[in-house]
């Protein structure tokens, strides 16, 4: 079973003006970090819960914490992979996903099983990829899309096109 | 070399084809043009000086000159265009880059920033700032928010409860900013959201600076006992500056619809699929 409780015990912990402005020592502020991280487990567990709850299918859900860094194992291995996205806001949204990805095509569907468009794109500075494509979220409430990789086939990832040498 | 652009139905971003910096923002619903550069700059951190010991530290923001030094005087860039996104990846030096975004339907210029490690083998330490220099005749103003709700006026050197007798040009002028920050001439209005708390301000008319990262060397004296220094995993920091270019009178409604979506962005959780069905009974 899920628990929220050592996240708000850290978030808790955290008001202090040193945790907000980061005027504490190193190993201090390591801390802080280790109590904060410690509090996303079970945290994770509460959702993956909620979800397999309002989804109707109990997942092994993953949570890509180093999505800002084009890090996820799951994306980045798995032939076949579901995203759910929530929305918090109390307004629909269209919202641009953006995961990392191995070297192939894949074909992304909506809820309904329509196929929606998807590129999949260079990360800036290194080898990698990044499947991309737009997903409408309901206000509070969330989307399900599913990634599939399509056998035997390579991007035509979109070139990097180097420019503007040191100028004269 | 040619002009490199981007753009979708409502933002057009122009990048100097000398320099790899953007050079000029254009909002093609509002028919507005803004030319704005935008690149980074460091500050070298002082480590007390004759009007003052005062180190810059984890408690104390202290340049030790006015004038910020350029990362670089020109960025590598790489152009990307696709159906679903629009880029030009700039590469100022081997410890900042940054990528600058436009997806269909967004009505603002993401600036995706990466910076560090800060090399400090001069034994200097640095403090990274963002900088946007226009030519908005904005008369010293500048506008930051508190916690992302009341935006306050700021004027530079001046204080409004008290005759301030200003003894630090650059961090006397430095204000905190939560989410958001602004310049405007009473028509065009420049907007910065931020995605965490950073320092900022206007230190000329027409320009606005945030603080990215700092690596500092030296303790400041305030109690923490250690230089502001991080180690492992924060010596890289990646954020977003989400940049707006709008009529001064409907600019609020822009940034704070976005700065809304910003904060309460939507999460994403992702599973191999195929699981049991799942019914609480």
């Amino acid at each position: 079973s899920g628990d929220s409780e050592p996240l708000n015990e850290a978030m808790a912990v955290l008001q202090h003006h040193d945790a907000v402005t980061g005027t504490s020592r190193q190993h201090v502020a390591n801390d802080y970090a280790r109590q904060l991280a410690a509090g996303w487990g079970p945290c994770e567990v509460l959702v993956s819960n909620a979800l397999a709850r309002l989804s109707g299918s109990k997942e092994d859900f993953a949570f890509c914490r180093e999505l800002n860094i084009s890090v996820c194992p799951l994306s980045q291995t798995a032939k076949s992979f579901q995203v759910t996205i929530y929305n918090p806001l109390g307004r629909q949204v269209k919202w641009m996903v953006r995961l990392p990805v191995s070297n192939h095509v894949f074909v992304v569907r909506d809820p309904s099983g329509t196929i929606v468009p998807s590129n999949v794109v260079i990360i800036p500075s290194s080898d990698g990829r990044e499947l991309l494509f737009s997903a409408s979220v309901p206000a509070l409430g969330f989307s399900i899309y599913s990634v599939t990789q399509v056998p035997g086939q390579r991007p035509r990832a979109h070139k990097l096109q180097p420019r503007a040498q040191k100028p004269k | 070399f040619r002009v490199l652009v981007i753009q979708n139905e409502y933002i057009r971003a122009k990048f100097d084809p000398d320099t790899g910096f953007l050079m000029e923002m254009e909002n093609l619903e509002q028919n507005l043009l803004l030319p704005v550069r935008q690149a980074f700059y460091w500050y070298n951190a002082s480590t007390g000086n004759n009007l003052s010991s005062q180190v810059s530290g984890a408690y104390i923001f202290r340049p030790s000159q006015q004038e910020p030094l350029p990362v670089s005087h020109w960025a590598q860039t790489h152009l990307v265009k696709t159906a679903l996104v629009q880029e030009v990846h700039q590469n100022f030096s081997a410890w900042c880059s940054q990528v600058v975004r436009l997806y269909p339907g967004q009505r603002y210029l993401e600036l995706e920033w990466t910076v560090g490690p800060i090399p400090v083998g001069d034994n200097w330490g640095k403090e990274i700032i963002s900088r946007f220099d226009t030519g908005m005749d904005t008369k010293g103003l500048f506008y930051t928010d508190s916690n992302g709700r009341e935006v306050l006026e700021r004027r530079r050197d001046h204080r409004p409860t008290w005759e301030l007798n200003q003894t630090e040009p650059v961090a006397g002028n430095y204000y905190p900013v939560n989410s958001r920050i602004y310049i405007t001439d009473g028509n065009v209005q420049l907007t910065v959201l931020t995605d965490r708390s950073q320092g900022g301000s206007s230190l000329r008319d027409g320009a606005l600076e945030l603080m990215v990262h700092r690596r500092l060397l030296k303790d400041d004296g305030r109690g923490v006992g250690e230089p502001l220094r991080e180690d492992s995993s924060g010596l890289w920091v990646r954020g977003r500056h989400l940049v707006l270019l709008d009529r001064a009178r409907t600019a609020a409604a822009g940034h704070r619809l976005q700065a809304e979506r910003a904060v309460l962005a939507p999460q994403v959780v992702l599973a191999p699929g195929g699981g049991a069905p799942y019914r609480l009974e």
